[in-house]
């Protein structure tokens, strides 16, 4: 099984969008995919057009009352299930404060499905706290959703110094998978200058950073309102617009993705 | 004077280009502005290009050594200035945790400036921790600029009640002025479902609640690279492209807002 965390800290870059495509890319061409939204905004679950009764139990209760992802997992198409998000996680980093080993509560409830699913796909809230700490001590493998635009580059070396510390302080493997360019815009000076600076900052790499080795995947994520339409219907761009740029470039990203991983 | 609140948890909507843009466009009306960085990614200290000596005050120390906003202010273009943010400002929500009238030190240290500027317009960070309460606080209107895209529109009811809620606690007659679609696209139906939705939710408005009279704003700031390309130069989008689609919209929102104040 392999666990890859979409992160970046600067909000509305893509992570939700690519964790949900990709997820649905993968289950399309046989894998066995799990989606986990661990952003309290749970925006991941409304783009499935996931609607919780009441008393359904969510990632909130796997953190806070050790609850299996099983019992909170429901399957959203063929091969995809979702262990959906709640807006309570808002306040699980607080709850989480006394616990023991609370960096490993996903790591720990992860384990057991390593049978069961070939991805983990990690949709991670726009922050750099405990609920994302858990995401990189559970996740084996990092992809990074990054705008080409000079606001949103300025963020991506705290992001990888992030990275680094969760390696150092866990002892873990935990590498960086690549960067995904999304909201493309072909033609632009700014998104080919953006592609140019983060290539060679990765080229630059050490072999003990988490980076090293980590690339700017081939596959950009065009800019494309259907991509922006589809959560509106609750569903991913290959139900919604199965014949699209966007359902072309995130099977693309998918399976340059499933190429690149590392031979068990 | 009018100090404005530019404000939306929801990261990567506009809300920098908006704060620094409009506070250029107010200033080349002949408005004295003064643009506040609250956000500790200091995006909008990157937007007009200013860098800082090691040494230098910023907002932090506003914050958390009690520095008068004088101290930290710098010239940006006639008649505009900015009192930058640090990285350090990552701290002071934690710092001011055990100050008297934590919620009130932004607007303690305004009260002075009323007569040396006709605007302050505040650039929020992405969340509604302590350093956006004192933002809430210290300003009297608030403006919120949204991305017309579904994802983008859940969070709003949050946002407004957060604004119903410092209201209440601190007895405040802060109003929401408006909302201004950000990255605007045109002939998408998404669009003009997202005005339709938010023009019909601000009309509900009880007399009691913040937003009560708050409208969308007619002007529409279009999607527009240049708009992206401008920070990267560190100028604002009149400095940038003054004949451009970014610099005609934030002119047009500019002489909105101002026609829209309240007689003193
Ligand atoms: N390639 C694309 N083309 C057009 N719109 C896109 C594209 N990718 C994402 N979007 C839209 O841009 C907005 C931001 O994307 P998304 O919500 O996936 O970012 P995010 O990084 O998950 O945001 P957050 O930080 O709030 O979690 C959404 O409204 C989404 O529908
Ligand atoms: N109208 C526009 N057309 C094109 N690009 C835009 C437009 N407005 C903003 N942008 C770009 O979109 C990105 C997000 O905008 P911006 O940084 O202003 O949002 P924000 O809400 O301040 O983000 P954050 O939540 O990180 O503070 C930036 O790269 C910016 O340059
Ligand atoms: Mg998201
Ligand atoms: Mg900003």
């Amino acid at each position: 099984m392999r666990a890859i965390a979409v992160l970046n800290q600067k909000g509305g870059v893509g992570k939700t969008t690519t964790a949900v495509n990709l997820a649905a890319a993968l289950a399309r061409d046989g894998q066995r995919v799990l989606l986990l939204d661990l952003d309290p905004q749970g925006h991941a679950t409304l783009h499935v057009g996931l609607e919780l009764p009441e008393d359904a139990l969510t990632v909130y209760d796997v953190f806070v009352r050790g609850a299996a992802i099983a019992e909170t997992a429901r399957m959203v198409t063929d091969r995809m299930a979702i262990a959906p998000a709640h807006i309570d996680l808002v306040g699980a980093e607080v709850e989480l404060c006394d616990q023991e080993n609370r960096e490993h509560v996903l790591a720990r409830t992860l384990g057991p499905y390593a049978e069961h699913f070939d991805y983990v796909i990690i949709d991670c809230a726009p922050s750099l706290g405990l609920l994302t700490i858990n995401a990189l001590t559970a996740a084996r493998e990092v992809i990074i959703p990054l705008q080409p635009h000079f606001l949103a580059l300025q963020g991506l070396g705290r992001l990888l110094q992030t990275t680094a510390g969760v390696r150092a302080a866990f002892a873990s493997d935990l590498r960086i998978l690549g960067v995904v360019m999304c909201m493309f815009e072909r033609g632009t000076k700014l998104g080919q200058e953006v592609v140019r600076d983060v290539q060679g900052f990765l080229a630059a790499a050490d072999a003990a950073d988490p980076w090293y080795g980590a690339v700017v995947f081939e596959t950009q994520i065009r800019r494309n309102i259907k991509l922006a339409e589809a959560p509106s219907f609750g569903k991913t761009i290959f139900d919604y617009a199965p014949v699209s740029h966007g359902a072309e470039d995130y099977l693309a990203l998918a399976r340059e993705i499933h190429a690149a991983r590392v031979p068990a």
